[in-house]
């Protein structure tokens, strides 16, 4: 496949995962989102803080769906164009 | 002081994984 397709499959699937924290459809994600996941995933409130921390790369304190994406992109060695 | 000079990149990358990995098989076993 093409890496533009790629980059669409990647984009589709991220928005999944995404969905799966932003449950109240906010539009993005807060550490608290993540916080109320960590009974249904194996990591700790710590290990949360710290993922929750590296997807926010502004800093803001809410992970945008782009952010979300990005971070999923490098996890799977793909970097979106920005 | 250099807090960041140990242990690397690689522990947040492993726990990135860790989480994109759980959340994939969630979203795969759960509807």
């Amino acid at each position: 496949p093409s890496s533009s397709e790629m980059q669409r499959l990647m984009n589709e699937k991220a928005h999944e995962l995404f969905q799966v924290c932003d449950t109240e459809k906010k539009g993005f994600i807060t550490k608290r989102d993540m916080q109320r996941l960590q009974s249904e995933l194996p990591l700790s409130p710590e290990q949360l803080e710290h993922v929750f921390d590296s997807l926010d790369v502004d800093g803001n304190g809410f992970l945008s769906l782009e952010e979300f994406t990005d971070g999923f992109g490098g996890f799977l060695g793909l970097r979106s164009t920005s | 002081e250099t807090k960041a000079s140990a242990g690397g990149g690689n522990t947040s990358e492993t726990m990135l994984a860790n989480f994109f990995n759980s959340l994939l098989s969630k979203k795969s076993g759960g509807v």
